[in-house]
């Protein structure tokens, strides 16, 4: 059996004309390098998963944990999902709002408590108590990211646009 | 929202999703990426899947298990059910993409949008990356 590795950052409307942030690839690039790095030590999938998606959750290019796209309110609210192949354990958290890897988050719910998803403030009230490392708003929420709040809360019906998510 | 599909050298699978969701969500709306079998699933019967897009019909279709199920139950192979669910959820109106690590081979992606920020290495295959759906 050999080791295998794949990442999103999102799908959406980039095209040549449209491309997106500029340091996109090379994000992707640094969260293949941070998943390879496990797998090639003959570490376990979880942790490479684990990896690549912390490194893509700090890269602003991406709409999860630093740069996410914002709510009608203008919060960062942020969701997070893991799953274990083997025993099939997962954890997952919704609508947190002040810990910087929500990946990581879910997986202490995953491993540190009996539930699977765990949603708003009592996520971040989980991540406190356990010790993930915070993140302030002003800290997770970009100016581009703001900016982009307020043209889609212009528009009369004020509907979210799925396509301007960009990752 | 980025994730990430991965298989160990042991042959262990695992699936890990991460959004902000959408701009402008209001009354507390959740996407599929933190619900178990929509946007994330990992399942060593079968494949591990992490999934992006709108996410209401990735959850209708209980996207990421389904692909796994056809595998697991229906013996399709990986790409087919993956092409499968995503036209049913295409059918629907809905768009996105996927990421597949199938139990043996290379993982790969499906998407019906015109771009997808996507890249996979593996222990025969150098890191590659991709944006566009021609690349």
């Amino acid at each position: 059996m050999t080791w295998a590795l794949a990442i999103h950052g999102g799908a959406g409307s980039m095209t040549r004309a449209n491309p997106g942030p500029a340091g996109a690839r090379d994000a992707l690039a640094q969260a293949l390098a941070a998943g390879e790095a496990v797998l090639v030590e003959g570490g376990a999938a979880l942790d490479a998963v684990e990896a690549a998606v912390r490194v893509l959750e700090d890269a602003p290019e991406f709409n999860a944990g630093r740069g996410a796209a914002l709510s009608y309110d203008g919060v960062a609210e942020l969701d997070a999902a893991i799953m274990h192949g083997a025993t099939r354990k997962a954890g997952a958290v919704a609508g947190v709002t002040a810990t910087r890897h929500p990946v990581s988050l879910a997986r202490a719910v995953m491993e540190q408590s009996p539930h699977v998803l765990l949603g708003g403030a009592g996520a971040d009230a989980f991540a406190v108590a356990h010790g993930l490392e915070p993140a302030t708003q002003d800290w997770l929420i970009l100016p581009e990211r703001r900016a982009q709040l307020e043209i889609m809360r212009a528009k009369p019906d004020g509907a979210f646009d799925v396509e301007m998510k960009f990752g | 929202t980025v994730g990430a599909v991965a298989r160990d050298a042991a042959g262990g699978l695992a699936a890990a999703t991460s959004t902000g969701g959408v701009t402008g969500k209001r009354w507390g709306r959740i996407g599929d990426s933190p619900l178990i079998g929509a946007g994330t699933y990992a399942d060593d019967r079968a494949c591990a899947v992490s999934a992006t897009g709108s996410g209401e019909f990735f959850i209708r279709t209980s996207c990421a298990h389904e692909i796994a199920a056809r595998i697991r139950l229906a013996g399709e192979d990986a790409a087919t059910a993956t092409e499968t669910v995503l036209a049913e959820i295409t059918a629907m109106g809905g768009t996105g993409g996927v990421i597949v690590m199938p139990l043996d081979g290379a993982p790969f992606w499906r998407f019906s949008t015109k771009g997808m920020y996507r890249g996979r290495v593996t222990a025969d295959q150098a890191a590659e990356v991709g944006v566009f759906d021609d690349e």
